[in-house]
């Protein structure tokens, strides 16, 4: 029997709230 | 060389690879610096396959960070180019497009068979091999509604000066102009100015536009129809409440002229095959006016006929448009205290809340239904002008 596909690992995604935070401080850490 | 690169061409299978270190390069070109008009004459929603076919690569190589790090700066970067630009309809529109159709791949590849019953078995191959993107897919979805939501501003804000001069106030029926309710000859008072009138060509016009730009973009028509149906909302809400603060306009004359107004806004409706957004039926507030203009106000018979013919017209707003009912001449009657004392008894049954005015800010909940491409991934061609030499096709 054809083996069966690996589950996909769910990749835990920030809300947009966190992203934006992540962004800004990106942006702050950029020269 | 020739045969290597036939070869690489035909072995495409639909993936970008790129370094690491050109994500921001990639973020730069294809969303905060382009310009619609760049990828106009190409599929539309380019950017959003070709994102999809990063996002693949990076899963097809197991790489869950850069899968993370390239989803977060893909979302970052349209927020960023949508608050810098928070009043271009045609870039707000731009990325709703594409941001919708980035969330439809993400759901038609994501191997859930709930998402591929339209696939074919050439897509079915382009699916993600390694990761669930469920929890994207959801950031991705409200990252729609606030991009759906700056669209409807932006439109509302372009239309709703417009609506009262080109919907209640528009003349487009000849001859009838003279025919003024009594000590209103002149123009009402919103027209001090003149530059401040629109007419109803105008208004079409810019519906035109906005139609045209998101059906260009490739906005699914689904959305199209939700945009239409709440700026259809709008335009009824706002022409109703001026109609119920005016004496001038509230007369037989002007019923017939907002009747005639509005069926041209429902001609366009049909025109582009809107019938089904719901549009048509928000105007039904300020049609039951026009027609409570135009209909007799005299005998039981008439109360009763405005009663049954004005059911998505309140009770306040029935005896308010009443109240403010002037005869065009001396010989048309005014409407009687007893006349709307009739009116009033027949509608008391109803026990409707006390609303005069409508909400025009309101917001209808916006749905996005999924709705797959026919478009496979290894069809998509990269022009020049993306400057994306740095993807490699895989």
């Amino acid at each position: 029997a054809p083996a069966r596909p690996r589950p996909r690992v769910l990749l835990k995604a920030p809300t947009l709230a966190e992203m934006e935070e992540m962004n800004i401080s990106e942006e702050e850490d950029s020269p | 060389m020739q045969v290597s690169v036939q070869r690489k061409e035909k072995d495409f299978q639909g993936m970008l690879e790129y370094y690491k270190e050109d994500e921001p390069l990639l973020i730069r070109n294809l969303i905060t610096d382009l310009k619609p008009q760049t990828v106009s004459a190409t599929v539309p929603c380019l950017p959003a396959y070709i994102l999809y076919m990063c996002i693949r690569h990076a899963d097809y190589i197991n790489d869950d960070q850069k899968v993370h790090s390239l989803l977060t700066s893909t979302i970052n970067g349209i927020k960023k180019v949508l608050k810098k630009h928070n009043d271009d309809f045609q870039l707000t529109s731009f990325w709703l497009a594409n941001t919708c159709r980035l969330l439809h791949c993400l759901k038609q590849y994501s191997g859930d068979a709930d998402f591929m019953t339209q696939n074919t078995p050439k897509q079915n191959e382009h699916c993600l091999k390694n990761f669930d993107l469920t929890e994207y897919r959801q950031v991705l979805s409200h990252l729609s509604i606030q991009i759906y939501q700056q669209l409807i501003k932006i439109t509302e804000a372009i239309l709703q000066p417009m609506v009262v001069s080109a919907v209640l106030e528009n003349e487009s029926i000849q001859g009838l102009s003279g025919v003024k309710p009594m000590g209103y000859r002149n123009r009402s008072s919103s027209m001090e100015d003149g530059d401040n009138s629109y007419s109803l060509h105008a208004i079409i016009h810019q519906l035109n536009t906005f139609h045209s730009i998101m059906s260009d973009q490739g906005l699914d028509p689904e959305i199209v129809q939700q945009v239409f149906k709440q700026l259809f909302y709008m335009i009824n809400a706002v022409a109703l409440n001026n109609l119920l603060l005016r004496k001038d306009v509230c007369s037989w004359s002007t019923g017939m002229q907002l009747r005639f107004n509005i069926s041209q806004l429902e001609d366009w409706l049909r025109g582009k095959n809107l019938q089904q957004s719901g549009a048509a039926q928000m105007l039904e507030p300020l049609i039951q006016a026009a027609q409570l203009l135009q209909l007799k106000k005299k005998t039981s018979e008439d109360a009763e006929a405005i009663c049954s013919l004005c059911t998505s017209l309140s009770t306040q707003q029935i005896v308010k448009i009443l109240n403010l009912y002037t005869p065009v001449n001396e010989f048309e009657e005014r409407v009687t205290v007893t006349f709307i004392r009739d009116i009033q008894m027949h509608l008391q049954e109803r026990n409707d809340p006390p609303q005069l005015f409508l909400d025009f800010k309101h917001m209808f909940p916006v749905m996005f239904p999924f709705n797959p491409s026919s478009i496979t991934m290894d069809s998509i061609h990269l022009p020049a002008s993306l400057n994306l030499e740095f993807l490699s096709k895989v």
